[in-house]
């Protein structure tokens, strides 16, 4: 600042400037992120809101090991689901998380919340299964390995929460970075595509909570 | 602790807001929509040391040190945070998912002499 031009106005302006680089530094090393994410689609304003008031609503209560451990950050993530081409046997919903290999992801809870539209007289039963997706073209046929299966009745349209925190361990502490959930319907269910994503506001999406510990931790705290 | 006024010169606290619009991240970053990106500034004279923003028996304590040991010409003492608070940020990461998380001691409240 010292080398700009002497006029109350620039030092004002160098001053601004100087600050805000300081703001995008700081954020960016706490946020632990390289650069400012590059967003890749747009996720609808309404499927923001709804989700948000979801998390609002059904906010997790924070048990005693959280606040034991509070040092170590927490993260609270809400992933929403990418349609995939419909597979043989029901609909694909591609979740997508990241993070660094030196990083130790914990989580804490985790949650897929869906919304089926089912007519009001009708009473559907659905089989939910959920496996790891490896590259892009890894979906159809192939061994997967299967790492949730439950089952689900739905009378009348409305949001479902199944719970997957077990599964979400094992695939986090693996390579695998995309989930892929597949609904498949019995009995006269219809059709299970028209029932999960029948408008975007009403995206399904996951919710995790997740506590990130850096390496060294232990030794930093000893 | 202090507010910097406009001419002050005594350690305070100056208060800067960056909004996300004028840096052009309201677009990934949810909440807030700004942030409080506060700074100490300003001298500390010998006879302030540890003060203020922090318990006045720690000044006296550092005050009497300086008097009994006569470092006035030597010792120096520095305008730093002495308070701080969270930040809690709702953003989109790359794959556009929102992630919430607090971050500590991010916004400095006070400012003291070291």
């Amino acid at each position: 600042a010292a080398a700009e031009p002497r006029c109350p106005a620039c030092a004002a302006a160098a001053e601004r400037r100087l600050l805000e680089e300081a703001a995008k530094r700081q954020l960016l090393e706490k946020l632990r992120l390289r650069e400012r994410p590059k967003l890749i689609h747009a996720v609808p304003r309404a499927a923001v809101a709804r989700a948000l008031r979801r998390l609002q609503a059904g906010g997790a209560r924070r048990g005693p090991e959280e606040e034991e451990e509070e040092e170590e950050r927490s993260y609270e993530i809400i992933s929403f689901a990418e349609p995939e081409p419909r597979s043989p046997s029901g609909l694909g919903l591609r979740f997508q998380f990241s993070h660094t290999q030196d990083q130790d992801i914990h989580i804490l809870q985790a949650q897929l919340w869906l919304y089926l539209r089912v007519p009001q007289d009708l009473v559907t039963s659905l089989t939910l299964r959920i496996f790891p997706a490896g590259g892009e073209g890894e979906v159809a046929g192939g061994n997967r390995t299967l790492l949730s299966e439950q089952q689900l009745r739905a009378r009348g349209s409305g949001w479902h929460t199944l719970t997957l925190m077990p599964t979400l361990q094992s695939f986090f502490e693996g390579e695998g970075r995309t989930l892929r959930l597949e609904l498949e319907g019995h009995g006269d269910g219809g059709d299970i595509m028209a029932m999960v994503n029948a408008s975007w506001s009403h995206q399904p999406f996951l919710v995790a909570k997740a506590r990130l510990r850096e390496p060294g931790h232990h030794m930093a705290k000893r | 602790s202090l507010r910097c006024s406009q001419n002050s010169n005594l350690c305070c606290r100056r208060d800067y807001y960056v909004d996300f619009r004028d840096i052009g991240w309201n677009d990934w970053i949810i909440k807030p929509e700004g942030y409080q990106i506060n700074y100490c500034v300003g001298q500390c004279p010998l006879h302030v040391a540890g003060s203020p923003g922090m318990a006045s028996s720690f000044h006296t304590a550092v005050f009497n040190l300086v008097k009994a040991n006569n470092i006035q010409a030597s010792g120096h003492s520095c305008c730093v945070p002495t308070r701080r608070r969270p930040l809690s940020v709702l953003y989109f990461d790359r794959h556009s998912n929102i992630v919430k998380t607090d971050i500590p001691d991010m916004i400095v409240d006070a400012c003291g002499c070291s």
